[in-house]
């Protein structure tokens, strides 16, 4: 119904208000209705403010911003319905050292209810480990997996 | 509740039994280009039900059963196993397919079907897995998805 | 022959004058997210005559032209100048563009029309950008295109 | 014409042969027509076999394994018709260090008759650099660019 959408959308749009000063370290970013007048039809539209920076096109934004803003339009939602499993596949390939040490932070945060699987090929992304699993092909075509004790974690390059 | 173990078996590059335990916080998988990472999630993802082949990355249902190597021979079914803890209770998901594409479910090492699987998911607080797991290399395109996109993705979080 | 510099002023986000030379061999630009990097390819995409905005991440022409921060207004114009070196003989291409769109193009400070700027460019051995250039987030996708848009890139190359 | 095509084709199915090796270090790739009997409207398919494991669907490649790929057929066309310029923004992104080195082998060997422009955010990546270029943003939205000593090349987290 009308009220229960609008509802979702006012508790989505003030997670991803919070997780963006989270993840940007300022700045200000909003979910919002296209068109108010039509709530039933409207489409959802984004508005991001960089730290610093005006107010600006989706598309103008660089690979990192995008993956950062992307980061934070999902866990808005994720949040708003957590699941206990959260599952990131290289979300940091864009992120410069800056952005993943601000990720990890939220991801800190996030683990005490939420258990995550993530893959990664990045030392800094590792630091939030509390297990570690190497994947290898010592036989080519064939995966074995070996378990890496995370006081090693500073140590794997990946 | 969270996910305890995955039991992998002549799913894509897995042509033996592998068991991974997994923790509650945050597991990290790493490893070379190839090895067989996204595998593991892939695994997971169609452990709890997926039937598009194509969100596995395959182009035919038998694309996710091990297709041999110089030494081994292609295997003619795959099985995935998930071993989830909720509150000290376990609840087993199992699935397994032949070549010719049909699934084999179980709950607890019971018959069942699909919609049950879906069932056992609801009652862990596992949904739709486009809110709890980002696939490689999608990261930069969420959040420039359309309008009506996003707002069917927070009317379906409603 | 290869780029000696490239000027920007005014284009994205280089309110004032700036340049930048380069060497034969590998030039490397590196620099936290959201800094300016891919900018700086977009000016020479740009400078070598690409009219499509969407290709340089924009929705509307003046997308390119520097669109002001806290203390700077927007700028009127963007321009670049890219500066080859051929074996010793310098070619000097020129773009221009104000917020109404139009461009105005120079060849060696000569007056010139884009297709000016093609002819030298094609003298230079620069032809299409796809076959030279790899944006940002696309290097996954390009093997996995339809067979008939690889055609059409071999064929093109002939 | 139709002769025309089919040289072109097989000279950069060659290039590509070769490139493959130096990238793969190993496995064997091909670039052909999906019906030899109609050559004049013939999609053209890429069949890759990795070292150590079977051909297979272009679709069930890793990340990374797409990525190289990728990198194979666009510098296997580059080669057949050289320009003096190639513009690289993060191709090395999801890639291992393994498969970074690779490239750079790669990089150098083609870098005596090419100019690259490299953006990466990857410290191996910098090894192959002659100038590196930092891009920052000292003033929030204003891109400023410095020069950076190529024998710091190792000290520079990127
Ligand atoms: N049905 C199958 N049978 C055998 N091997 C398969 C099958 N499906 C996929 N593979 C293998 O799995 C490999 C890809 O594994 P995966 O995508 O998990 O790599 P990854 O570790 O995620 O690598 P990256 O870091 O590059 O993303 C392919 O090279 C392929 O050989
Ligand atoms: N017309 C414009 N006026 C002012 N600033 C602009 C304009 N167009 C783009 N920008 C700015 O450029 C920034 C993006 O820069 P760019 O894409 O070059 O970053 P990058 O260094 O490549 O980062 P990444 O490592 O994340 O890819 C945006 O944050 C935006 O603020
Ligand atoms: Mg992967
Ligand atoms: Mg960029």
């Amino acid at each position: 119904s009308r009220s229960r959408f609008l509802t979702t959308l006012e508790k989505i749009n003030e997670n991803f208000k919070r997780i963006y000063q989270t993840l940007f370290k300022g700045g200000s970013a909003e979910i919002k209705l296209l068109d108010e007048t039509d709530i039933l039809n409207s489409g959802v539209e984004i508005k991001v403010k960089l730290p610093g920076k005006k107010l600006q096109n989706l598309q103008l934004l660089s690979g990192g911003e995008k993956a950062l803003s992307s980061l934070a339009f999902i866990f808005s939602m994720f949040l708003y319905k957590p699941s206990p499993i959260c599952v990131l596949d290289e979300v940091d390939a864009p992120l410069d050292e800056a952005n993943i040490e601000n990720l990890m932070v939220l991801i800190n945060e996030m683990k005490t209810n939420t258990q995550f699987l993530i893959v990664t090929h990045n030392p800094k992304t590792l630091e939030v480990a509390d297990t570690i699993y190497g994947v290898t092909m010592i036989e080519p075509g064939v995966s074995s997996i070996y378990s890496i004790d995370v006081s090693e974690k500073d140590k794997k390059i990946v | 509740p969270y996910l305890k173990k995955i039991d992998i078996f002549g799913f894509k590059s897995f042509p033996s039994r592998i068991e991974i335990f997994f923790k509650k916080g945050a597991n990290l998988i790493i490893g070379p280009n190839g090895s067989g990472k996204s595998n593991v999630l892939d695994a997971l993802i169609w452990g709890i039900g997926e039937t598009k082949i194509s969100s596995l990355r395959g182009g035919k249902t038998e694309d996710i059963i091990f297709s041999g190597n110089r030494k081994k021979k292609p295997l003619a079914a795959a099985e995935v196993s998930l071993i989830f803890d909720n509150e000290g209770e376990e609840v087993r998901l199992f699935r397994k397919a032949y070549r010719d594409g049909e699934s084999v479910f179980r709950v607890n090492s019971k018959r069942a079907r699909l919609k049950d699987i879906v069932e056992e998911l609801y009652k862990l607080g596992i949904g739709d897995r486009k809110y709890f797991f980002i696939e490689q290399g999608m990261i930069g395109n969420i959040i420039t998805m359309g309008h009506l996109e996003k707002r069917i993705l927070i009317e379906e979080a409603a």
